[in-house]
């Protein structure tokens, strides 16, 4: 829309169209429109050329939308800090676990990666190569016990092993599947009560291409285990993600990090400001 | 829901009249709404609006009929008709060899549906094999091996040194020395815009000549699914697509994209993690679905 000349509904049509196709959602969008549609009217900027105004205008009220201070990952006040990871099927939970547990390393620091998918074929081969991969150690536990127990196991393993993180992966769940969700529920528990404090984030992994359902996983997962931040995957495709925007303004969950990729590197801190220039180009 | 937004519309019309231009005006309103919160794709959703807006003009209340359930009617038939109409068998050719491709994005479920359509052909008669062509993902080839051992149907591998076309062949001359005629090949994950992949399985596809090239999307995808099913679709020619995790809640406006994108018929669902969670996609159910 950059090339056309001015101000004016067809323009605000045209931003419209841009914003559902980004998977921002009609009730966002709505809102979001109006209040161009406000500005536009409040600051007399009809049939204007000032198009870079609209759209500064724009970024800078998504911008709102989605600002936080809780962008960094919270540590507890011992070690190690626990990071419990969640999210649907298929989204990019095993992989984002391989990638964190190689950046800290890379950060000087001890990572533990916990195998709690008992469940899927090859979950717990396939976060071995990630450990081996991001040199770290894993606790696996035998195919097909409950996963409570495997976490049970890390847990106390980990305050052996004077590690800085233990991050666990959890078997892909549909958020309408109330077994699976009391499952997860459960495991959280034992997380809290074999060690006080944790887990210090609850993370949900929302692969980038996801329509609206992604609000309602979000909403489900944080009524289960309460989730703390969220890691946007698969970024590098032509998905915006827009649905994180709706998810921070109604729920205040923030993105803390990005997938770009299948690589162990391929995993970045969330920048507000790259998210917003990529929304629309 | 849709049903009660029309009656609070349309309720007031007498039988014998013409619906009213402004009462069908907001109704296609109501249906634009749910669609795009459906995630139905946006240039779908206008060409499908204006179809019902045509239509729905047209409807004169017919005596003894509610103009609310007329012009849902015809929501609903568009819908259906859009979705392919009614449910399509794979129909393949007894006796002879069926070479089946699944692609798709990174987790769309196409390893787990390479054994789930194993197993369904297995019970139609046919004598399947999967190969395990994703050379990329880490223990792919093992995650093919348990399911296929989970549902009895043999799995060829040849390590993840070997490209993809050759794993293809070598597993077609496998199959033809066991006597076996239906071929399933689970290609690894990978992004449309990705052009080194793309090329990748379109070696595959030149070098292998599948019979069925199948697309497996996630029935949760939004916007993005026409992306998707476009360049797929341009760079293989696709025979059709399986739609999965259907047991989830997401209303699955996808289905449209991809449907209204390769033309080609949706065939099976994805209704679970399990094997045999796996069924003849049903356009009318989708179309309730979608409309919620
Ligand atoms: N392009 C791209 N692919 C990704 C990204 N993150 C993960 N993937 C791929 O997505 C697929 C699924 O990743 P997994 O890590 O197995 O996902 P998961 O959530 O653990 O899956 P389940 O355990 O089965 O629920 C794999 O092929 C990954 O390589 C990303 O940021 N970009
Ligand atoms: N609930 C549900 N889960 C499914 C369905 N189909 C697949 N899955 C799950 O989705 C996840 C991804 O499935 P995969 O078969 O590994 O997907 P993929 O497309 O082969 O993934 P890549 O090879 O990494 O691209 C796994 O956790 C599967 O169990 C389905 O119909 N319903
Ligand atoms: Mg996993
Ligand atoms: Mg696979």
């Amino acid at each position: 829309f950059q090339r056309r000349g001015k101000i004016d509904d067809d323009l605000l049509d045209e931003l419209e169209e841009t914003l559902i196709t980004a998977d921002i959602g009609v009730e966002t969008t709505t809102r979001l429109i109006d209040h161009l549609r406000d500005q536009v009217k409040f600051q007399k900027k009809k049939g204007s050329t000032d198009i870079n105004w609209l759209t500064d205008t724009l970024q800078s009220a998504i911008g709102e939308m989605i600002a936080s201070e809780n962008r960094s990952l919270k540590t507890g006040t011992e070690k190690p800090s626990v990071y419990l990871v969640v999210g649907v099927n298929g989204v990019g939970k095993t992989t984002a676990i391989g990638k964190l547990a190689w950046r800290f390393r890379s950060e000087g620091q001890k990572a533990l990666i916990v195998a709690a998918d008992t469940f899927r074929a090859a979950a717990i081969d396939q976060l071995a190569i990630w450990a081996d991969r991001a040199g770290c150690d894993i606790v696996k536990g035998e195919e097909g016990v409950d996963p409570s127990s495997v976490v049970y196991n890390a847990v106390h393993a980990a305050r052996a092993g004077q590690h800085d993180f233990v991050i666990i992966d959890t078997a892909g769940r549909l958020h309408n599947r109330a077994n699976l969700m009391q499952e997860l529920g459960k495991m959280a528990r034992v997380i809290g009560r074999e060690f006080p404090g944790a887990p210090h984030e609850t993370l949900l992994v929302l692969d980038a291409s996801t329509g609206q359902n992604a609000l309602q996983q979000a909403r489900q997962f944080t009524d289960t285990c309460g989730v703390t931040g969220i890691i946007l995957t698969k970024m590098d495709g032509t998905a915006k993600g827009g649905v994180i925007i709706g998810i921070h303004d109604q729920l205040k969950i923030p993105v803390k990090f990005i997938g770009l990729g299948e690589k162990i590197d391929d995993l970045e801190p969330f920048e507000p400001e790259a998210f917003l220039k990529a929304l629309f180009e | 829901n849709l049903q009660s937004r029309f009656a609070a519309i349309f309720g007031k019309l007498r039988s014998g009249k013409r619906v009213d231009e402004r009462a069908v005006k907001e109704a296609v309103r109501e249906v634009r709404l749910a669609f795009l919160e459906a995630d139905v794709n946006y240039q779908a959703t206008r060409e499908f609006c204006r179809q019902i807006e045509e239509k729905a003009l047209g409807v004169q209340v017919l005596a003894g009929l509610n103009p609310a359930q007329q012009v849902i009617k015809i929501v609903y038939d568009t819908m259906v008709e859009m979705l392919g109409g009614e449910k399509q068998n794979l129909t393949l050719m007894p006796g002879q060899q069926e070479r089946i491709m699944l692609v798709g994005l990174q987790g769309s479920g196409k390893t787990t549906t390479a054994a789930k359509l194993a197993a369904r052909l297995r019970q139609d008669g046919r004598k399947p094999i999967l190969i395990a062509g994703d050379i990329h993902r880490p223990a792919a080839i093992k995650q093919l091996e348990v399911v296929g051992k989970q549902v009895g149907v043999p799995v060829f591998s040849m390590g993840t040194d070997v490209d993809p076309a050759t794993i293809a062949k070598e597993g077609t001359k496998k199959a033809k020395a066991d006597d076996l005629d239906t071929i399933i090949l689970d290609t690894a994950g990978r992004l449309h815009i990705d052009e080194q992949m793309m090329a990748e399985v379109k070696r595959v596809r030149e070098s292998w000549h599948p019979t069925l090239t199948l697309l497996v999307v996630d029935a949760m995808v939004g916007q993005d699914a026409v992306n998707q099913a476009r360049h797929f679709h341009e760079n293989l020619d696709l025979d059709g697509t399986i739609l999965t995790k259907l047991d989830g809640d997401t209303r699955g406006g996808a289905a449209i994209s991809v449907r209204y994108v390769t033309g080609k018929p949706i065939y099976f669902a994805g209704t679970g993690e399990k094997l045999s969670d796996f069924e003849f996609f049903h356009p009318d159910r989708m179309a309730s679905r979608i409309l919620g």
